[in-house]
């Protein structure tokens, strides 16, 4: 019987490194809300013997929140870390694993998350967008138009808001509400849900189902609204309607917290 | 056995360029920051 791997001890050991991804692939799994986040750093780790190859790890995790939706299918590694100037929000989590002759499982994680400070922004990029608060008016109204400009345009099933995941208000240059939001497939067609939408119930919760948007919305000086929906089962966006080349600004995000 | 001898030995050693391409170990914790900190 090969001998297990030594117990990790410091915090970028390989070992160490290697047990907190499999860590954050569980919080991701774990997770129904939001974005899927990334490591950025682990904070501390601490060891305790069990017995012959068996050892408790417990450590502290700080993740950062990435672009992929936690419903999309795109692997963690292909999802970008958003950047500071887009407002970040980062995940402290405390996690007790278990490793037997060399098998990692979890036994327990908790995190929190939080968007970091506005002023810490403002000092480094005094015109980056900040986050809005999720319901904002403003948000609502713009999630809400977007939703339903989308399903008078589309050919496919009607589509219901689960979430609004992120959103941004900005006032100058131009005041305009961007917006980012998970869909689900309805049982109805676009169609038929003009005449009573409130029949339409959401498809089997599959991945193929599900969906994410994003909207812009002008409001000053002139006004548009221009939404863009990637669905899940689709290989293609349908139907395309292109944002703006520059998508507006401000945001705020409240914490979250998840066992 | 640690003498006075020694002792300025070792301090007296430590004056002593590190060869090139020396790397110093990081500290166990905590680890590096992968893209920044907030």
């Amino acid at each position: 019987v090969p001998a297990a791997p030594p117990a990790p001890s410091g915090c970028d050991d390989p070992e160490s490194v290697a047990a907190a991804e499999v860590a954050v692939n569980y919080i991701n799994d774990h997770n129904h809300h939001g974005y899927k986040f990334a490591l950025n750093r682990v904070k501390d780790i601490h060891v305790v013997p069990q017995g012959p190859n068996n050892d408790l790890i417990f450590f502290e995790l700080d993740l950062l929140e990435t672009r992929c939706p936690i419903l999309s299918p795109t692997p963690l590694a292909n999802c970008t870390v958003r950047s500071f100037a887009e407002h970040a929000v980062e995940g402290d989590c405390d996690v007790k694993m278990q490793r037997v002759d060399g098998t990692l499982s979890v036994l327990a994680s908790k995190c929190h998350s939080h968007a970091d400070s506005r002023e810490d922004i403002r000092k480094v990029c005094p015109e980056c967008p900040l986050l809005a608060s999720l319901n904002n008016t403003e948000v609502l109204e713009a999630v809400s138009a977007a939703l339903n400009y989308y399903n008078s345009k589309t050919t496919d099933s009607y589509l219901r808001l689960l979430e609004i995941g992120r959103a941004k208000i900005q006032y100058h240059p131009v005041h305009s509400v961007v917006a980012e939001f998970a869909v689900g497939a309805t049982n109805c067609s676009a169609e038929e849900a003009k005449a009573n939408a409130g029949a339409c119930q959401l498809l089997p919760q599959d991945q193929s189902n599900f969906g994410f948007c994003t909207a812009v919305m002008l409001k000053r000086p002139s006004k548009d609204l221009q939404v863009d929906c990637q669905l899940y089962g689709h290989q293609v966006r349908a139907p395309h309607i292109p944002l703006l080349s520059r998508p507006g600004v401000t945001y705020v995000h409240p914490g979250q917290d998840t066992s | 056995p640690v003498t006075k001898g020694a002792v300025a030995n070792a301090a007296q050693h430590d004056k002593v360029p590190r060869p090139v391409g020396f790397v110093p170990l990081p500290p166990p914790c905590p680890g590096k920051i992968r893209h920044f900190d907030i």
